[in-house]
């Protein structure tokens, strides 16, 4: 464990934490997209089917567990309680999951390291997290006001996904043979995605202003 | 092995 990674794993925690607060104390789940949500939550089930076999670390196995609970417990929140769900803005939200996951479960199909069940479901996990992201830019780019919470969260899932590149990097240069292209490439592709919103984040950063994306 | 390498990470 490296300091990359170990402060991109909290960064990743960070972001949970900051949207379960604004759920929680605001009881508002405005501006955040549940198709994004929904896309985060079979992500680490597809990732995560070895938790109860392969045992790699106390850190590992409690982190899988924070991760799959947080990401089901956002699902949740935003389509079952009874105050929460109605801030859902569920008619700017119409990005389609089929869209993202068929491809990305092809690719998968063609692209892997072994062809077993949970091998695909593991490379799988890494295509799809890689545009997860995308409804929820889309429905950032529609919404006019971005509050505060909304802006830290993607800023923090952008940031650990930043973090992972570096650690990469890290283990690269210090391990012999330690070469993954499928998590490189779907980690450079989705650090990319958060490129435009860095942008216009660090742009209200600096000018003391509300972020607005453009239209 | 460096196979299960890349699955030590989140």
């Amino acid at each position: 464990m490296n300091i990359f990674r170990l402060t991109a794993d909290m960064t990743h925690l960070m972001s949970v934490i900051v949207l379960l607060l604004k759920i929680h104390t605001i009881k508002s789940c405005a501006g955040i997209s549940l198709k994004t949500q929904e896309l985060y939550a079979i992500v680490f089930t597809c990732r995560y089917l070895d938790i109860f076999t392969d045992f790699i670390s106390f850190y590992n196995t409690i982190m899988k567990v924070i991760f799959l609970w947080t990401s089901f417990s956002i699902v949740w929140y935003m389509r079952y309680h009874k105050i929460v769900r109605r801030s859902y803005d569920k008619d700017q939200d119409t990005f389609r999951h089929v869209f993202l996951m068929l491809p990305c479960l092809v690719l998968a199909l063609l692209i892997n390291e072994r062809f077993t069940f949970k091998e695909v479901m593991w490379t799988f996990s890494f295509y799809l997290e890689a545009v997860a992201i995308l409804p929820q830019l889309v429905l950032l780019q529609r919404t006019r006001n971005i509050d505060n919470l909304t802006g830290q969260y993607i800023f923090l899932l952008g940031a650990y996904r930043a973090l992972y590149i570096l650690n990469w990097i890290y283990r690269y240069v210090t391990e012999p043979n330690y070469v993954h292209w499928i998590p490189w490439m779907s980690g450079l592709v989705q650090t990319l995605l958060y490129g435009d919103f860095f942008y216009y984040y660090f742009l209200s950063w600096k000018n003391n202003v509300k972020l607005q994306l453009p239209a | 092995t460096s196979h299960g390498s890349s699955h030590d990470e989140l």
